[in-house]
């Protein structure tokens, strides 16, 4: 069995890692 | 009924063929609002890029398989595409919650995001129909993943970027779907990621440039 995807704990999101500041 | 390998891919196929049957070709009402609200218009570069990419696909597509299934490859982009533009609207709703900002004119201008977010719609698509057909093909016709990034000269790194999100915003994924883009990211991070000119390595300097300015300021503190 396959574990469940396991998301990031930081409340990051798209624009974040698209380093729009 | 009994889960069986071909009833779990029917119902994966099933599941994206729902999600995308109502969904458009082209930008929603509320999409054209938030290109609107952005301070550099996107809509006619993000138009003109799926345009090009889509000729790009469809050529790489045909070679891989044949010109005889040069219609398949349309098919699946024209797929990916109504893919892409579902969920980058969920993403700028998720983010307009988020932030509580309606402009997000550097995001939407951003050529790499686009890219990556248009690659991850077709992975999905690609994936969903590639275990439908023959799993035994010789290399130059595989067009399972990475195949996609060399299609859309993107960097590992950089799709790695949007996987997580995907999956986030994209509620009607199948169990089987997020199991395959989870597989995508693994790959990624313990081998694709780390090529020699991954953009990877830049972000690992700007790092050790920023922890070594703020240990600077601490022992001048001192």
């Amino acid at each position: 069995e396959v574990l469940e995807y396991q998301f990031g704990l930081e409340e990051e999101g798209i624009r974040d890692l698209f380093d729009c500041d | 009924p009994p889960q069986t390998p071909v009833r779990t891919v029917m119902n994966t196929i099933q599941q994206l063929i729902m999600i995308l049957n109502t969904a458009s070709d082209q930008p929603s009402e509320t999409l054209i609002t938030y290109f609107n609200n952005c301070t550099v218009n996107p809509k006619e570069n993000i138009l003109k890029r799926v345009q090009d990419i889509g000729c790009i696909f469809k050529e790489k597509f045909a070679q891989a398989v044949g010109q005889g299934c040069a219609e398949i490859g349309s098919q699946r982009f024209r797929l990916g595409v109504r893919l892409y533009y579902r969920v980058m609207e969920s993403m700028l709703k998720s983010e307009e919650e988020r932030l509580a900002i309606q402009n997000f004119s550097k995001l939407l201008n951003d050529n790499t995001f686009h890219k990556s977010l248009l690659a991850c719609a077709l992975e999905v698509v690609m994936a969903t129909y590639s275990r439908t057909t023959s799993q035994h093909l010789d290399p130059g016709t595989d067009l399972s993943f990475p195949w996609i990034l060399n299609v859309l000269n993107l960097k590992a790194f950089d799709f790695y970027k949007v996987i997580e999100s995907f999956i986030k915003v994209e509620t009607n994924l199948t169990r089987e779907m997020i199991k395959h883009l989870e597989r995508c990211e693994h790959r990624i991070m313990e081998s694709l990621a780390w090529v020699s000119d991954s953009p990877l390595f830049d972000l690992i300097k700007q790092s050790k440039a920023r922890e070594a300015a703020a240990n600077l300021h601490e022992s001048t503190c001192t």
